[in-house]
């Protein structure tokens, strides 16, 4: 069973 | 700030390929380009859009100018500009609107829209550079019928690369579906190439609905460039040569 990610996982706000 | 493009259609193209992924959105206008980066609301995909100002007819940016525009109210803007058409954008600081002004080549009819900026609260992500995996270049209608396909079947795809062919798999109610692209050269036409190059083998699953979004951008661009790391958001780049690019970034669907 998958979940989607968010892309806030994998980068940071500038 | 007053861009001018010889032919609207590339504006047209690049607006259509990011209006339905993200609503409003603010254009950052410099004296090396206009660009964009804005997620979708539900932040699983982000569109990074870069117009370099050596792509333009003419370009002027005296001061830098972050332009919050509704994409959809630029999309009917645009409607109204034929393709062959010239587009000048101009806004003076601290205006509140936009000025477009399209104009015919044989210069008989000039049309001028006035578009009302809006304040949007823009949230940069910091994208950072990335030694990806695995990297397929391929034709975009390639990559648009794929997705296309595969959604018939299955909401999301699982892409697999290895040294020699990329394989999308779905699987859903009603049955499962795979297409498998080989390695191909051409050098007589490089815009049908298939090329893998691979570091390391990966997979990651995606949810269709987003893909299906980014290859609205297909007409803007012959060839796709597909960029992957096991565990990190995918790239999607539609590359515009002596224009720029658009990136699309997807987020993996992940085990639970």
């Amino acid at each position: 069973k998958t979940v989607q990610s968010s892309l806030m996982n994998f980068f940071k706000k500038a | 700030f007053e861009a001018k493009w010889d032919h609207a259609s590339t504006l047209k193209k690049v607006i259509d390929a990011v209006k339905d992924l993200i609503g409003d959105t603010s254009w950052d206008c410099t004296n090396t380009g206009m660009s964009l980066q804005s997620m979708d609301s539900s932040h699983v995909a982000l569109v990074h859009v870069l117009l370099k100002s050596e792509g333009f007819e003419s370009y002027r940016c005296d001061r830098n100018v972050s332009m919050g525009i509704s994409l959809n109210s630029m999309a009917k803007v645009l409607k109204c500009a034929g393709n062959d058409d010239s587009v000048t954008l101009r806004h003076e600081s601290e205006s509140s609107v936009v000025n477009f002004a399209f104009e015919s080549h044989k210069e008989e009819r000039v049309s001028e829209f006035e578009l009302k900026l809006m304040n949007i609260d823009t949230e940069h992500l910091g994208i950072p550079e990335t030694e990806y995996d695995s990297i397929i270049k391929m034709p975009s209608a390639d990559l648009r019928r794929t997705c296309a396909d595969l959604s018939q079947f299955g909401d999301s795809v699982t892409i697999s690369c290895a040294k020699s062919d990329v394989r999308f798999e779905t699987s859903g109610d009603i049955g499962t579906g795979n297409v498998r692209l080989s390695a191909r050269g051409s050098s007589d036409k490089p815009e049908t190439e298939i090329a893998i190059e691979m570091i390391n083998p990966v997979s990651l699953t995606f949810a269709l609905k987003y893909l299906n979004f980014f290859t609205k951008a297909a007409p803007l661009s012959d060839t796709v460039k597909l960029c992957m790391s096991n565990n990190h958001p995918l790239c999607v780049e539609f590359p515009m040569p002596e224009v720029g690019y658009i990136r699309y970034y997807l987020a993996p669907k992940i085990d639970e």
